[in-house]
């Protein structure tokens, strides 16, 4: 199928939820949350970007990997689930 | 197994009470009498559910609908397609977004206060997670859903999953694998949260091992039956599913459909689809923990294959077989229905099962043609890792990890026999799956068939083609995954019941052990003469 991108971006970064919030003010994203497993991971979201796009947005990607704080940014792919 | 219906003297003054046939089945719309739940026996017992809470991952909850909202957990529920900690069903004029609400009902929906009908756990807590509303699914919804507060919710139910077209391969990506991998090893303080899936609704063109979530180790995958014992139209079958419980399905008659609740403080007849089926095993799961706040999600499993009953279930594709220990199922209900009374007893007096242990039983990495004129076949021998720290010696779930493409991936067919000769289909045919690219990679094929068997010895993976035209295909990669327990799960548990399935595994593993036994002190003898 045709893969489709989301608006929404998984984030590694050092630090607190302090850090992630300045990340994200910074980038002009909004930090969502702290997801509860793993380490450091914020799901973080940017209501510039399209909802759902067949290309990726490389250019937000690596303005957030900019970020020394940063360690890498993924982002979401859209796929589809239904109710049973 | 069966009681007799007067034995039931459970009344309620709910007014969808006498037609939930799942909970108490006289016969209603044409029903079999006795096939349900058992949940009076539960009750009976003074089990309801009490201090467990069960989440709904879904399109919301009506958490001020009058019979849902005093067992609703604010505190444990969220809203991830919008992001705020209410997640109240979005408006449409079609009620789309009614079957959470619905799913809470047939768990949780409050007894004896004259409004719809009664769940089946109907004393416990329930969490509304929102997290199907949205244009898309990511990823990272799906991780926080299934990691949400995992200290606080008990039980996680999902009925919804990758399309059910019959075409469809797919399962849980990074971070969802790694949510549930997380929730099964710290969640409910390190006992492991309690995942049941429904296991779809693609009915006879799909094959639910195509579904990584319902095909899970870490998930109860659970099937539906009607009300009177024969299959769903819409029921898939896998060799994954452990159980199964009930839904409409096949009558017109709307008294067979699931009575439940329904969207802004209203109930319903028709919860239709196999939907039905994963909060009605959560609520029996919920009846368990009540009995015993202990088990862990390996021991709900076993309690699961323990207790289920083939009780009236019919199925008129696949037969009922038994496995190499004595266990009965079938492809498609697995063990059987799920006996709310049995598990409650069964819990009360359970000890958690020994530590469980994963073994590569072997793999077969040379490329292999699959051609129509006849079936490959693929052996690996095995010691299941005997003499090593993670000797598998008494198996849960097994594993075929196997690679594999054709030019029509829909009539491939795949079947594994363990030493023991229980036969497991892993992926029946596909008519409508057309594809000739992606194939399987690395897919899991999971078969809870050979629960309880030894391991050791030959495996045989069969692979072919069925349908009429000619197709190629090479499979390129096949690891054997064994994971189970090195002692005895079944020896140490105390036995109430001497025609039940646990005595009749713990009669078999004495037996073993002490063969076992006598055959190391030979040994040892004839080493020392």
């Amino acid at each position: 199928h045709q893969k489709l991108y989301t608006n929404h971006f998984l984030v590694e970064l050092d630090g607190g939820d302090g850090d992630a919030q300045r990340v994200a003010t910074d980038s002009g994203f909004i930090a969502l949350r702290k997801l509860p497993f793993g380490d450091g991971l914020y799901h973080f979201a940017h209501n510039g970007i399209p909802k759902a796009r067949q290309r990726r947005n490389t250019r937000y990607k690596l303005y957030l990997e900019k970020n020394p704080r940063v360690k890498h940014a993924v982002q979401q792919e859209a796929f589809n689930r239904r109710k049973r | 197994g069966y009681r007799s219906i007067r034995e039931i003297g459970i009344m309620m003054n709910d007014p969808l009470f006498t037609k939930q046939w799942y909970l108490v089945n006289t016969g209603q719309a044409d029903g079999t009498p006795g096939l349900d739940l058992n949940v009076a026996e539960a009750w009976e017992l003074g089990y309801t559910g009490k201090g467990v809470t069960i989440a709904i991952m879904d399109d919301g909850i009506d958490y001020l609908h009058p019979d849902l909202a005093e067992n609703y957990n604010a505190e444990a529920s969220y809203d991830f397609s919008s992001n705020d900690p209410y997640p109240y069903p979005r408006y449409t004029d079609d009620w789309f977004n009614s079957h959470g609400t619905r799913c809470a009902g047939e768990v949780s929906a409050a007894a004896n206060n004259n409004i719809c009908g009664v769940g089946v756990a109907y004393s416990s807590r329930v969490a509304g997670i929102r997290m199907l509303d949205q244009p898309f699914m990511t990823d990272i919804i799906e991780a926080s859903s299934i990691s949400h507060m995992p200290q606080i919710i008990d039980i996680y139910s999902a009925s919804w999953g990758p399309t059910d077209d019959g075409k469809t391969v797919d399962g849980p990506r990074e971070l969802t694998l790694q949510a549930m991998a997380d929730g099964v090893n710290k969640g409910r303080n390190g006992k492991g949260s309690i995942y049941v899936w429904a296991s779809g609704d693609g009915g006879s063109y799909d094959d639910c091992n195509c579904d990584g979530y319902a095909s899970s180790m870490w998930t109860i995958s659970i099937n539906s039956a009607i009300n009177d014992g024969r299959t769903a139209l819409y029921d898939e079958s896998c060799s994954s599913t452990l159980a199964s419980t009930f839904s409409n399905g096949r009558k017109r008659n709307p008294e067979a459909g699931v009575a439940t609740t329904d969207l802004y403080g209203n109930c319903t007849l028709r919860h239709s689809g196999t939907s039905a089926a994963a909060p009605e095993a959560a609520g029996v799961f919920a009846l368990a923990l009540e009995a015993n706040p202990t088990l862990t999600w390996r021991d709900m499993q076993h309690l699961t294959v323990l207790t289920s009953k083939r009780n009236q279930l019919h199925d008129e594709v696949h037969k009922w077989r038994r496995n190499g220990v004595g266990l009965e199922f079938n492809h498609l209900f697995g063990y059987g229905v799920l006996d709310a009374g049995g598990m409650v007893k069964m819990a009360r007096d359970w000890k958690t099962v020994p530590e469980r242990f994963h073994c590569v039983g072997g793999s077969v990495q040379e490329p292999q043609a699959i051609s129509s004129d006849n079936k490959m076949v693929l052996k690996i021998s095995t010691d299941a890792c005997e003499g090593k720290d993670n000797f598998v010696r008494y198996l849960e779930h097994v594993q075929a990890v196997v690679t594999m493409n054709s030019t029509r991936r829909g009539d491939l067919n795949a079947n594994l026999t363990s030493p023991m000769g229980t036969k497991s289909i892993l992926l029946s045919r596909r008519p409508r799956d057309d594809d000739s690219k992606v194939g399987f990679d690395k897919w899991p094929f999971m078969t809870t068939h050979t629960w309880g068997e030894d391991p050791r010895g030959t495996w045989i993976l069969e692979v072919g083609f069925v349908g009429g035209t000619e197709q190629k295909g090479v499979l390129k990669e096949w690891t054997l995954m064994l994971h189970g327990t090195q002692s005895a799960p079944y020896i140490d548990q105390r036995v109430s019941d001497y025609q039940s399935k646990l005595a009749m595994s713990k009669k078999e593993e004495l037996e073993e052990e002490l063969d076992e036994a006598v055959e190391r002190s030979l040994k040892s003898l004839l080493r020392k003469n």
